[in-house]
């Protein structure tokens, strides 16, 4: 296999407590960013409808022409699906612009299909969320179609940010 | 005199008049709402009836992507809905609420997946999130960078608060760096920093506050658009953390800011005074490129979308420039607390400045 982000840091933030493993049969939903294309195009494009000097400035594209310029190649689809349905992966839907695909899987299934994975659950409050405790990879088949795999290492952004929204007292002393 | 930031005194510093609200058919903004934070449809009607008296508003969001679920009120979807209907008043407001609807669903990504699946969404987003940039794969921001590409080819503008840690810190074995954090490092997206009463009991000029996020990305390059505004402050800025703090050829934020200390705020139909964060100023901002927005729909004017280009080719005209005080850095014998420092023009605490809404509205309706 190969490691899509090697660089993402494995960690639990403090304020999630561990709550066992996830069993075999439980289900989860995970999201995998297929490689767009014409991504340079893209971005002169952004350039100069946000340039007011340009002559093209303002001259937004649709959605549907959005997706018309980055939809993944068939190559990149063709490659993806053949790799979930290999495991047996049928329940998925994408986005208008076809460039996600969120599919559901046992977590058996998705230790698997993305070799070094070990699913846990985590809680916090009210809340609960299965993540994989280590690194994962794919099948160098599928490595160069795919951006990440959404929902295996990340835990949701910003409680740093929320917690520091209060500002009390204690925080003007500190200053 | 006043005891603490409310619609009124923040129309009242950025010069917005009682007429100046929306009245554009087409026009809409939004904001978006992560782990489990609620808005109640209650506190907003309370917070209008109680500080937005004098000019024309809504009380209601007009529509709700995703599941608001019961429980109590956040403070933070309270701040952001109450505020960029302030500001942004009378335009209809959006919220993307995003718990997530499986436990292995990445709420920030799956908001991002909505935004790649509606054909009509609003102009203008504004977000108060982010996570440090050495959190996460370079793999995963470069391909949220796409999307927010893909957001500004569509006319979007987004907003992102820059963070409530000043320059941050990464303490290190040997020496500590600053720690930038993403989305607010982006090069595709608005950033929005945080500023101050210098008086804080008067509608005064403005001071850096010193949780304003700000300095440079360790991962995303210098975009074109900001190399001669992020020059100058490195030339002559009269005093600099060493070199080995930051990188100087990173893309620099924030773009601009505003008000970011001592709001009000009612949340689970409580007032609370004292509520501070770039969470604060980035609705208030959201809110203000509204109103332009819908000033532009009137003329025929398509929408700003991706605003950078533009913002920085004004050179400030139309914003007030921050040019005191500094924000956090590492508490460290090298730099003592200190991150960077306002400067005239652009600086990487509070950017190009707070938004002066007549003379802004001028600069962009062209």
């Amino acid at each position: 296999g190969k490691h899509l982000e090697l660089d993402q840091a494995v960690f639990v933030p403090e304020d999630w407590l561990h709550a066992g493993r996830v069993a075999p049969r439980e289900e989860m939903e995970l999201t995998f960013a297929l490689k767009q294309q014409n991504v340079d195009r893209l971005q002169n494009l952004l350039q100069l409808v946000s340039d007011p000097d340009s002559q093209q400035y303002g001259k937004f594209m649709t959605l549907e022409e959005v997706a018309s310029l980055v939809r993944p190649s068939q190559l990149t689809e063709k490659a993806v699906w053949t790799w979930l349905k290999g495991h047996g992966i049928q329940n998925c839907h994408t986005v208008l612009t076809r460039d996600f695909l969120q599919c559901t899987m046992t977590a058996q299934v998705a230790e698997t299909l993305l070799p070094g994975t070990e699913f846990h659950r985590y809680k916090k409050g009210d809340q609960t969320l299965m993540r994989s405790s280590s690194q994962y990879s794919v099948h160098e088949d599928v490595s160069d179609h795919l951006d990440f795999v959404g929902g295996v290492l990340r835990f949701p952004m910003g409680s740093k940010e929320i917690g520091k929204a209060w500002t009390g007292p204690g925080q003007s002393e500190k200053a | 005199f006043h005891l603490g930031v409310t619609p009124s005194t923040i129309r009242a510093r950025y010069n917005l008049t009682a007429s100046d609200t929306g009245h554009a058919a087409n026009n809409s903004q939004a904001v978006a709402q992560f782990l489990e934070q609620y808005y109640h449809p209650a506190d907003l009607a309370e917070f209008m009836s109680i500080f937005a008296r004098g000019f024309n508003h809504m009380t209601e969001v007009e529509r709700v992507v995703g599941t608001q679920e019961e429980g109590k009120a956040g403070l933070e979807a309270s701040l952001d809905v109450e505020y960029i209907m302030s500001t942004g008043a009378n335009i209809s407001t959006w919220v993307f609420t995003n718990p997530g609807r499986h436990e292995t669903q990445e709420p920030f990504l799956q908001w991002m997946l909505l935004l790649s699946n509606m054909s009509a969404v609003p102009w203008v987003h504004t977000i108060s999130y982010g996570d440090d940039e050495d959190s996460l794969s370079t793999a995963y921001m470069n391909r949220i960078n796409v999307e927010f590409m893909k957001a500004g080819l569509r006319g979007i503008s987004m907003l992102f608060a820059s963070g409530d840690s000043g320059a941050g810190c990464l303490h290190l074995a040997k020496e500590n760096v600053f720690r930038p954090s993403f989305p607010a490092s982006s090069p595709y997206v608005t950033t929005v920093g945080g500023t101050t009463f210098k008086n804080p009991f008067k509608v005064t000029y403005e001071v850096t506050h010193y949780i304003s996020g700000g300095g440079f990305s360790n991962v995303f390059a210098m975009p074109d658009y900001q190399v001669d505004a992020v020059s100058a402050y490195l030339k002559g800025a009269q005093s600099l953390p060493p070199q080995s703090y930051f990188n100087h050829s990173g893309r620099a934020y924030p773009d601009m800011a505003a008000l970011s200390d001592n709001y009000w705020v009612v949340t689970n139909l409580v007032p609370i005074p004292w509520i501070s964060g770039t969470s604060a100023s980035t609705p208030v901002v959201g809110g203000i490129l509204s109103l332009i927005n819908d000033q532009r729909f009137l003329k025929g004017l398509p929408s700003l979308g991706f605003l950078n280009p533009r913002l920085y080719k004004l050179k400030g005209t139309g914003l007030f420039d921050v040019t005191e005080e500094c924000h956090l850095g590492c508490l460290d014998e090298k730099v003592e607390g200190q991150g960077f420092c306002a400067a005239s023009s652009w600086d990487p605490v509070t950017g190009w400045g707070t938004p002066n809404y007549p003379a802004l509205l001028a600069a962009l309706i062209q």
